[in-house]
């Protein structure tokens, strides 16, 4: 059974793209056949991987002039395909306003290549447009990254609110796989009272590990490489290394 | 003449509205006479100094239903007025699309009062859709907040590119009023590489302030308060007095 789960947060900055690259580099490091998806017009997970203005890419998927099957790469790490973002995806949003069945173009398209991945990470853009909904609609379920600041509290509400009505019109099956709290920094008051605002809000769905801010994270990207093979010893590859087992763990469970 | 400045980054967590906040109250403080326009659904700047969930609000202006005059509110700072955002802006864009002249919505509701200002100030969503476009169609200039950080270099072209279309279609006279280095930390090899390279590519574009990367700043908004309120001693308040002076000085020179 697939796994297709969208990282979502309309919250700018708080690590979805990070969390994307570096869950599916580590899923691929343990031999899980794995798509990563890159839906956001910013490409930022596309170039994290050191594809850059790709074409095709999703956004001749979305307006239905490219089969997924000829858009989707191999990345350079075995296990690991990429289905690429483009700058272009920034006007697909409107144009897809007025397609037929807006909300369920990439869960068609997806419905052919699926079964060849055994998870399917899929990257959002920071809004809760179509772009976004679309990601919803395709998913199994959809992972949460929580930056531990202050603003970060606050869009919350409005993110289950949106993941409510796609399971109401959308995709009734649509889970939340569970809160990831990102960017923690363990010195300072601010991160340790928002942590614990988090989990007195969702319970056991937060994550037991914790995603330390760790200057190496923000520095592999520029190196085009997630944080595994840019420094494997880091603190940030360490904990995205036992986030990463600790969703396998959840997901194997009956 | 008023000066109306979009805080505009498609690039999530840059720093927009935290320059909003901070702009505006320091603006007041300086005895102009300011509004703080909070177009980005996620309401961070209304909520960052204390109004939250409020009705009517930008929404209602931009689908046509309530006189802006109706919707502006005083904040608790002499000098500062509002014009809040609510959650609702969420669907905005969608049901913006299909009205006359949808880009130009904002500009034409402020006509009838702008003139009751020295300087406007309006908060952006992290995208580049109608919301945005309208934040740009209505200024006289753009304001660009880059964190200091290796993914917020990627989006640069992309603004750039979206404002020389909104200076082509909708109005030829938008500025760049500069680019603004922020969550600058100075032990940080990354940080002072993106500057480098931020420097390079806008020249004397870039405030000679830098915004260093201070929790001070974080924590203000959990107060419902603007830097200066919650800590004007600390380094985030004072550089952020040394931006609105250095902007304040760039628009007193003929
Ligand atoms: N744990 C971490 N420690 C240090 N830096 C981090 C960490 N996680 C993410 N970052 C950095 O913070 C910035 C924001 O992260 P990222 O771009 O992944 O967020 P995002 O939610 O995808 O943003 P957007 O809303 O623009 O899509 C990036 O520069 C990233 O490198
Ligand atoms: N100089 C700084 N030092 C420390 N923290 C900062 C600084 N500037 C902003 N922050 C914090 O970083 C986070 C992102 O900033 P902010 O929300 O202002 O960015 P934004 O660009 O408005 O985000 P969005 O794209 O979601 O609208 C916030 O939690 C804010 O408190
Ligand atoms: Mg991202
Ligand atoms: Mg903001």
């Amino acid at each position: 059974m697939t796994r297709i789960i969208s990282i979502a947060n309309q919250k700018g900055g708080v690590g979805k793209t990070t969390t994307a690259i570096n869950l599916a580099s580590l899923l691929a490091a343990a031999e899980k056949k794995t798509l990563l998806i890159d839906i956001d017009p910013q490409s930022n997970s596309s170039s994290g991987l050191s594809i850059f203005k790709h074409n095709p890419s999703i956004y001749d998927v979305l307006i239905g002039q490219e089969d997924i099957k000829n858009v989707i790469i191999e990345s350079y790490m075995p296990y690991l395909d990429l289905l690429p973002s483009n700058i272009n995806l920034v006007g697909a949003e409107i144009e897809m306003v007025e397609l037929q069945s807006r909300e369920t173009i990439l869960k068609n398209s997806l419905s052919a290549i699926y079964e060849r991945y055994q998870y399917i990470i899929v990257d959002c853009p920071p809004s809760l447009g179509l772009l976004t909904l679309n990601a919803l609609t395709a998913s199994t379920s959809v992972l949460i990254p929580v930056q531990c600041e202050y603003f970060a509290l606050e869009g919350l509400g409005q993110l289950l609110n949106t993941i409510k009505i796609v399971r109401q019109y959308f995709n009734q099956e649509l889970l939340i796989e569970g809160v990831l709290l990102t960017m923690f920094d363990t010195r300072l008051r601010l991160s340790h009272q928002v942590a614990e605002e988090v989990r007195k809000y969702f319970g056991d769905k937060v994550f037991k590990t914790v995603i330390n801010r760790n200057v190496r994270i923000s520095e592999a990207p520029s190196y085009g490489k997630p944080i595994i093979l840019y420094d494997a010893t880091s603190s940030g590859a360490i904990n995205y290394m036992a986030f990463t087992t600790e969703l396998l763990e959840r997901n194997s469970k009956p």
